[in-house]
C-alpha cells in the first residue's frame, strides 16, 4: 500500500455536497459510492440521485433519517437503477418516489460488503484501496464545532449517528489519518473534508464499514 | 441554521470551543475547533437536524477468512 492515498486525487470522487437541513447523510454517502464506483470502473464521474435514495428507499426515513446499509440492501435487492441528479435533483426535503421505465439509463449496483474493521484499520485501509471509497457511520457529535486539523480526541466511538465517505488516507506524517468527504457543503472543515486518525477507532470510523460493486 | 436560543447557544459554542482547544494544546496537527455555522444551535439540535444516520451491526471483518484484500487482483 502508498504511505498516502486518496480517490480524489483519481479524479473517481464527485464533489463535496451540501445536505442542508436535511438528514440525508446516510443517502449522500451511499450515492457517493457508486459514483465513484462507476468512474473507477472507466464509467464518466457523474452525480447521481441522492433525492431518489430519499425518496424511494423504503426501509429509510427520507429527510428524518436512514441507514447506509438499508439503502445498500434496497438498491441491491430491488436492482434500483440511481438517475442522473440532473434528472432528478436534490431538494432538501422528503417527496414522493418518482419511478422511471425499465429502459431509462441509470446505474445499478452488483452487490455490497459490510464489515466491522475494529483493530484491523490497516485491513481497512486494503479495502478502501482495492474496492474504491468506503461508506462509514461515525460519532460525529464533535464535528459541530470542527475547523481542520487530524481529530484523534473528543471522539468517542459511542454511539454511531452520521455517515460519511472515506476516499483515502495518508500516512506520511507523525499522526496517521483518515480522509473523510462529508455532507455539509465546502465552507466546513477542510474545504468539505475531515481528517481523523488512523488507529483506535477514532469516532467509531472502522465499526460500521461498506463498500459498493457495479 | 439557528436554533430556539441563537445567542445562548453561540456563548455555550465559544466555551466549548475553550475547551476543546485547551485540552491538547501542543499536540502536532490536532484537530482545531471553533465558530463555523453550526455555532448558534445547541449540540442536541445541532444533531436533531444533521446527524440521523441509523447505526447497524456489522460482522467483524476476518483478514484470514479472506484471501487477503491485497492479492485480490
Amino acid at each position: 500500500l502508498p504511505l498516502r492515498f486518496d480517490w480524489t486525487d483519481k479524479h473517481v470522487v464527485t464533489p463535496v455536497r451540501n445536505q442542508q437541513t436535511c438528514g440525508g447523510c446516510w443517502a449522500f454517502t451511499v450515492v457517493g459510492a457508486v459514483e465513484s464506483a462507476c468512474a473507477i470502473k472507466g464509467q464518466p464521474l457523474e452525480a447521481l440521485s441522492v433525492q431518489q435514495v430519499i425518496d424511494c428507499s423504503y426501509s429509510n426515513y427520507g429527510c428524518n433519517g436512514g441507514s447506509p446499509l438499508n439503502a445498500l440492501n434496497w438498491l441491491n435487492k430491488m436492482q434500483v437503477k440511481l438517475v442522473r441528479d440532473s434528472e432528478y435533483p436534490f431538494k432538501a426535503q422528503n417527496g414522493l418516489c418518482r419511478y422511471f421505465s425499465d429502459s431509462h439509463s441509470g446505474f445499478s449496483i452488483k452487490g455490497y460488503s459490510a464489515y466491522d474493521f475494529r483493530d484491523q484499520e490497516d485491513e481497512m485501509a486494503k479495502a478502501l484501496f482495492t474496492l474504491g471509497p468506503l461508506i462509514v457511520v461515525v460519532d460525529a457529535v464533535s464535528w459541530q464545532d470542527y475547523l481542520g486539523g487530524i481529530i484523534q480526541h473528543h471522539c468517542s466511538s459511542g454511539e454511531a449517528n452520521h455517515a460519511v465517505l472515506v476516499t483515502g488516507f495518508d500516512k506520511t506524517g507523525s499522526t496517521p489519518y483518515w480522509i473523510v468527504r462529508n455532507s455539509w457543503g465546502t465552507s466546513w472543515g477542510i474545504d468539505g473534508c475531515v481528517h481523523v486518525k488512523m488507529g483506535g477507532n477514532i469516532c467509531g470510523i472502522a465499526e460500521s464499514v461498506s463498500a459498493v460493486f457495479v | 441554521p439557528s436554533g430556539r436560543n441563537p445567542p445562548a447557544a453561540f456563548r455555550e459554542s465559544l466555551n466549548r470551543h475553550r475547551y476543546l482547544n485547551s485540552v491538547f494544546p501542543g499536540e502536532n496537527s490536532t484537530a482545531v475547533y471553533g465558530i463555523n455555522q453550526f455555532s448558534y444551535l445547541f449540540p442536541e439540535e445541532f444533531k436533531a437536524i444533521y446527524l440521523r444516520s441509523r447505526p447497524s451491526s456489522f460482522p467483524r471483518f476476518l483478514a484470514d477468512a479472506h484471501t487477503s484484500i491485497s492479492n485480490v487482483s
